[in-house]
């Protein structure tokens, strides 16, 4: 999806 | 040992279907505090956490920490085979390969088993940061989920824009525009049909429709929905399960190219 980000941007591997 | 009694397993089968079409497969960890999920959608825009606590059921042991790896697809044809007035069972061993779930009607006199093989998952868990969100935002369910379906129509992503007088959803398509406001309701007789908003500052975000009408699959387990939004992170969409537990489901922002 253009534009999308990805949630793995915003929350780190626990 | 670790076995779970929901009397209203009518609970379990509405959380299933929240999460079924975003999720193939999910880990379910069960500790002596009750039954947490995480699990990231395929394409890693959105991640659903569920938790029921220990407290939310008739029965409820889990001698040692267990991690069930589930197809969400088989795990779904099993709870379509529970009525919504029956009670059910969760069963598994310390190391289990399988799961049993028990069915029991109201009356005791249709009693059925089905047992589920356990995958193996190599899920990684993702820290979420507590966060102070600039607008949290309470509205019926029924409402967000009819917002959503209605804006999706026009095009792909919805604008969800917030002041201290309201909440504004707004989509831009092919064919033209379309907006739905929401004030902050006065007093209403009913607590589940009030809009509420509690605002630090104002937020403008975009957000995929597709993944917003994911979410509103959740609209049977809880009359209100909860929104926080802050700039530039994930939307939280919550809902109440019962008053043991919530789903919560975070949906990464679109960005302006």
């Amino acid at each position: 999806i253009k534009g999308q980000s990805s949630i793995l941007k915003f929350f780190a591997t626990a | 040992m670790f076995e779970a009694r929901l009397t209203q397993g009518s609970l379990l089968k509405k959380v299933m279907e929240a999460i079924r079409e975003l999720l193939n497969e999910a880990s379910f960890d069960c500790s002596e505090n009750g039954i947490q999920l995480q699990a990231m959608d395929n394409s890693h825009v959105s991640l659903v956490s569920l938790n029921m606590g220990s407290e939310g059921f008739d029965k409820f042991r889990c001698d040692r920490n267990l991690t069930m790896g589930m197809n969400l697809a088989s795990l779904s044809k099993i709870l379509k085979c529970a009525s919504n007035s029956d009670a059910i069972t969760l069963k598994a061993q310390d190391d289990p390969d399988t799961v049993t779930f028990t069915f029991e009607s109201e009356n005791n006199e249709r009693v059925s088993d089905y047992s589920m093989k356990l995958i193996n998952l190599d899920q990684e868990h993702l820290g979420i940061p507590d966060t102070e969100y600039s607008c949290v935002v309470k509205m019926p369910s029924a409402d967000f989920a009819r917002i959503c379906k209605d804006l999706s129509q026009f095009g792909d992503c919805i604008t969800i824009s917030c002041t201290k007088e309201g909440i504004k959803f707004s989509v831009a398509g092919d064919i033209g525009t379309g907006n739905v406001k929401l004030a902050q309701t006065a007093n209403v007789d009913k607590e589940s049909e009030a809009v509420t908003v509690e605002m630090q500052e104002p937020v403008s975000l975009t957000f995929a429709c597709r993944y917003l009408n994911h979410f509103t699959k959740a609209t049977p387990l809880s009359e209100q929905v909860q929104l926080s939004l802050s700039a530039d992170v994930p939307l939280v969409v919550e809902y109440k399960i019962g008053e043991f537990g919530h789903i919560r489901y975070y949906l990464a922002p679109k960005i302006d190219e």
